[in-house]
């Protein structure tokens, strides 16, 4: 078996007069430095599931993708971070959802994987776990970016009066 | 959302996503990419996927696992199944989304049905980032 990787940073309406040269340039490197950087894992003899936590770690590292540092915020303005890990070896899996101060979701679902009974743990509980094993524990406002509380401030215009919410606005 | 597929040395293998969900999302809403045959799935015998997308749809087609279940049980290979979940099963339910998935021989699919994904892979012989 020759090692191999793929990879993706989210799908949906690339609007291309939004992504400037110069982001498309930042992503496009990210993108290649997250492949080098699990593909290395793979060529040093590392397993798919170091892989798979190099690479997923790098892209939550960069804000420009939809993941931990940049991640959205909630109608409220904080973060709430999901992730899931998964070894075809065994079917052993891993995942944590709605968490708020995990620096690194990925790892936090691998440690699920790897040093709990368990598949999912959420909220509280996550955290708590996450603590337990000693994973690096940030403020929630760790994840914000400058233009992800742009966007949100955006989409939150004219809050409380009866202007119709942005278009982001999903809910009735 | 960034999600990631990897096979190693010894045919392993293995399948991960992590995100920060929808924008303004409330009430603890979760998406497909923490649940386990929905956002993310790897069998050695079939595939490995990580999806993106509108979650939702994403968890009630169980996306991640039917890819892998239409080659273990339904003997497609990934091209057929990748491509019948998000270009018929998907847009069938006006879904948009799409996956990554690789198979134990290395075959790739990078599918969508939106104007745009951020994708790469790298193997041996080839890599490549692709955008649109």
């Amino acid at each position: 078996n020759r090692p191999a990787i793929v990879i993706h940073g989210g799908a949906g309406t690339i609007e291309r007069h939004l992504l400037s040269d110069s982001l498309e340039t930042i992503i496009r490197t990210a993108l290649q430095d997250a492949l080098n950087a699990g593909y290395a894992v793979l060529e040093n003899g590392g397993t798919a599931v170091d892989a798979v936590e190099a690479t997923i770690t790098l892209l939550e590292n960069c804000p420009e993708f939809n993941a931990g540092k940049g991640a959205v915020m909630t109608d409220v303005g904080t973060h709430e971070l999901d992730a899931s890990i998964m070894d075809g070896s065994d079917l052993n899996a891993g995942a944590v959802a709605g968490v708020k101060t995990v620096k690194s979701p990925i790892l936090a679902a691998r440690t699920v994987m790897v040093r709990s009974p368990h598949v999912m743990l959420a909220g509280e509980g996550a955290e708590e776990f996450a603590k337990q094993e000693g994973l690096e524990m940030v403020d929630n406002t760790y994840f914000t970016t400058p233009r992800i509380q742009k966007r949100w401030d955006e989409s939150h215009k004219g809050e409380g009066s009866n202007v119709p919410k942005s278009k982001f606005s999903k809910f009735g | 959302t960034v999600g990631c597929v990897a096979l190693d040395k010894d045919g392993n293998i293995a399948a991960g996503t992590s995100t920060g969900g929808m924008m303004n999302k409330k009430y603890g809403r979760i998406g497909d990419s923490p649940i386990i045959g929905a956002g993310t799935y790897a069998d050695n015998e079939t595939c490995g996927v990580s999806c993106t997308g509108h979650g939702e749809y994403f968890i009630r087609i169980g996306v991640a696992k039917e890819i892998s279940d239409q080659m273990k049980f339904g003997k497609k290979t990934l091209k057929e199944a990748a491509e019948y979940t998000v270009n018929e099963h998907l847009s069938g339910m006006n879904a948009q989304g799409g996956i990554i998935a690789m198979d134990k021989d290395g075959n790739f699919e990078l599918v969508f049905n939106t104007p745009g994904m951020y994708r790469g892979y790298k193997n041996a012989t080839d890599e490549k980032v692709m955008i649109y």
